[in-house]
């Protein structure tokens, strides 16, 4: 599957957003962004897992330069939200392989994982889709994990 | 932003399994989907967001008719694996807007998920790329889901 892969991508000026422990119920999602959008702020990543016992945590990236802006929506909106907390992370790095056409990630996902767990590399966050694993880590990791991943999927040149 | 979108895409026939509570420490995520690979298992969409209190839940989806052999392998991998629950839903579907170049998820994202709040369906999960936002939802829902992004979009012929 390695021939798939074009290259790995990455980018360290995002904050990482985390609302912990809102309700699980239709609408929260829209409320949460929607606030976010209307003052036409870029989002990239969105990742929200399902919820046990009816809460979840529901998480974006902004570019850091938006960071203040969102925080001050989010703690405006937090009445209506009802979150018991909001983590605020910038020193993040997104990195991501970028394919096409990945069918299945499970090959390429568990090399990515296994090169990074050679390196003590903690993963934070995992979203994927038919052409892309991304994966947020500690920003301090971000030149140890592209040459990491360079190795594993052989695009060392 | 609307010209971007270029389809709703939809699958009822995926199977979720949601490792609840994870150590958060790396490596991790490479003994999750290892096994599940070593088997030549086709994994979709993996998410996994941040830990709280060093513990996390990682979820990934596999086609329906996979779902024997994945539980037997996380099974048998619990106690190397550490989790406190095991949580696999059949009843799902996965809703995904397909555009080109989103370079902002926000105001696709939250259309997407104001239409599926005015229809009172709650959203399970969340993962996110330039090409697609992908969310998964009760399969019972699945068709007045696909009827409603349709209509949001402009995409009713
Ligand atoms: C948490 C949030 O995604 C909620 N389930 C919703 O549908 O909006
Ligand atoms: C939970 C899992 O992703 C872990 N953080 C890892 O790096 O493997």
């Amino acid at each position: 599957e390695n021939a798939l892969i074009s290259g790995i991508a990455f980018n360290k000026d995002q904050t990482k957003f985390t609302l912990h422990g809102v309700e699980d119920t239709p609408g929260i999602a829209y409320k949460i962004l929607g606030p976010v959008n209307d003052k036409d702020i870029s989002v990239d990543v969105i990742v929200q897992n399902i919820s046990v016992n009816g809460k979840t945590d529901f998480t974006f990236t902004v570019d850091s330069e938006d960071e203040e802006q969102v925080k001050s929506i989010l703690k405006s909106k937090q009445s209506g939200l009802d979150y018991i907390d909001l983590l605020i992370d910038a020193d993040i790095a997104k990195v991501s392989i970028v394919g096409a056409g990945m069918r299945s990630h499970a090959g390429i996902a568990s090399k990515a994982f296994e090169a990074l767990s050679n390196e003590s590399i903690n993963i934070q966050l995992i979203s994927t889709s038919e052409i892309k694993i991304t994966m947020v880590i500690e920003d301090k990791y971000l030149e140890l994990a592209v040459k990491t991943l360079h190795k594993a999927f052989n695009l060392d040149k």
